[in-house]
Formats: C-alpha cells, sequence, structure tokens
C-alpha cells in the first residue's frame, strides 16, 4: 500500500 | 472591536459546511485584509485555506489583527439558525472571550443574535510558497464531486494522472478498477461548464478519496473547481467564493514506499 504523506513532509511550520 | 456584515451570510453558512467535517477547531484570523483562516485535520494530511476579503464585506471594522479560536461545529449549529437569505454580522471585542452572530431577515423584521465562546487554540501555521504548478485542472465542480464520489464505491484511493491529452481519474478496489478521463472541452454554452487543462509537464498523484470527498463539500460555493498538481506535491483544489476570495483544501499525496 502507498504511504500517506503529512503537511510537515513539504510546508514549514511558521 | 470587530465588526463584519456580510449581505450574503449564506455564503458563510456554505463556508462551515464545506469545512466542520474536516477540521475541528479553528482560528478566524481577522485583520485589514480579511477573514481568513488556515487549520489542518487531525491527522495533519489535508489542510484549509479560506479567505473572505475585507471588500467582500458590506461593512468590515478590525480595528486590530484578532485571532478567534473557534469549535466548527458549534459555529455551524449557530451558522444554521440564520436564514439563507439574511445578513451576517460577525462581532467581537479586542480580547473578549465571545464572539456574536447576528442575523438580520432581508426585510428587517426579525433581528437574532448568537453568542458563542471561543477557546483557545495552539496554532499551527504554515507557510505555503507561492508554486508554479505543472497541471492545472479547472472544471464544473458538480462533475468533479461526481467523479469523486463514483470513485469511492469502488475504492479508497484516486490517481489522479494529468497529460496534455486530458487528465484521468483511476481506483481499483475489492470488487474491479475504474477509469476516468476528461478531455479539455471550451466549445460549451456557458464558461463554467468548460473544462480547461493546462500542462507544462504530465504529472500522476495519488491520494485518498474519502479526503477529495470531503473538499467536494464546497460545492455549492462555485460552479467551477481548480485542480492544482506538481509531481510529488500536495494536490490543491480551490473553490472560489464570488467576489470574496476562496477556499483551497491542500492534500498530501501517496506515495509507494
Amino acid at each position: 500500500h502507498p504511504n500517506q504523506l503529512t503537511m510537515s513532509k513539504f510546508f514549514d511550520y511558521t | 472591536m470587530l465588526e463584519l456584515r456580510l449581505l450574503q451570510g449564506s455564503l458563510l453558512k456554505k463556508v462551515l459546511e464545506a469545512i466542520k467535517d474536516l477540521v475541528t477547531d479553528a482560528n478566524f484570523d481577522c485583520s485589514a485584509t480579511g477573514f481568513s483562516l488556515q487549520a489542518m485535520d487531525s491527522s495533519h494530511v489535508a489542510l484549509v485555506a479560506l479567505l473572505l476579503r475585507a471588500e467582500g464585506f458590506e461593512h468590515y471594522r478590525c480595528d486590530r489583527n484578532l485571532s478567534m479560536g473557534m469549535n466548527l461545529n458549534n459555529m455551524s449549529k449557530m451558522l444554521k439558525c440564520a436564514g439563507n437569505d439574511d445578513i451576517i454580522t460577525i462581532k467581537a471585542d479586542d480580547g473578549g472571550d465571545t464572539v456574536t452572530f447576528m442575523f438580520e431577515s432581508p426585510n428587517q423584521d426579525k433581528i437574532s443574535d448568537f453568542e458563542m465562546k471561543l477557546m483557545d487554540i495552539d496554532s499551527e501555521h504554515l507557510g505555503i510558497p507561492e508554486t508554479e504548478y505543472e497541471a492545472i485542472i479547472r472544471m464544473p465542480s458538480q462533475e468533479f464531486a461526481r467523479i469523486c464520489r463514483d470513485l469511492s464505491t469502488i475504492g479508497d484511493t484516486v490517481v489522479i494522472s494529468a497529460s496534455k491529452e486530458g487528465v484521468k481519474f483511476s481506483t481499483k478496489g475489492d470488487i474491479g478498477s475504474a477509469n476516468v478521463v476528461c478531455r479539455q472541452n471550451t466549445s460549451v454554452d456557458k464558461p463554467e461548464d468548460a473544462t480547461v487543462i493546462e500542462i507544462q509537464q504530465p504529472v500522476s498523484l495519488t491520494f485518498a478519496l474519502r479526503y477529495m470527498n470531503s473538499f467536494t463539500k464546497a460545492t455549492p460555493l462555485s460552479n467551477t473547481v481548480t485542480v492544482s498538481m506538481s509531481n510529488e506535491l500536495p494536490v490543491v483544489v480551490e473553490y472560489k467564493i464570488a467576489e470574496m476570495g476562496y477556499i483551497r483544501f491542500y492534500l498530501a499525496p501517496k506515495i509507494e514506499e
């Protein structure tokens, strides 16, 4: 099964 | 002091219906620019960004930037008490712990106010850079909703593949598989019925249909939806809110290990 990525993988916390 | 008067109160009702199942609690931020929100779902897989620009309100007073933490389910309960044709005014005092929603019937013969308790929410604000997407698909929002709903009866995930030939939505499940291909179609009577595909390079990404279906709850806000994709980036599903702003849903892809 493909692995679900999360938002923090792509965007930084400000 | 904050006072925002929205003639088309139904827009705010529709916004809440679009996001309340995805996000439980969120901070609404009020500034000179407008009324906005950024929030993630509990698993941090999806993110919603809302902007209602100040110019879209009939009256917009925001003396200083204010962040109001709200439980969206409770907010939805209150807004459901507003009629579809009602004017909605949002009022809050600086440093107060409540927000007031005032509903006025169109002929001013009924005025209600509902006061809701605010809550402290740890803000988890992400910086989302402006991106040039490799594939941008604009299509009727009802068509997109139909495809997501149909495919979710077959499988749990959708592969969206965009190329110059068109955009293909594919799924697989225990009972079989399905593919829906939409080609560019601009020879339509109304511009909102068009399907427009802009491709810099082919893109193929896999997403959880559960989230896509949740995003389509924003369909009543706009006749069209824009799906923007780049390889190895979250997809953006955007519904424009007429003359006011937008609601954007970001969804992280699934990647083969």
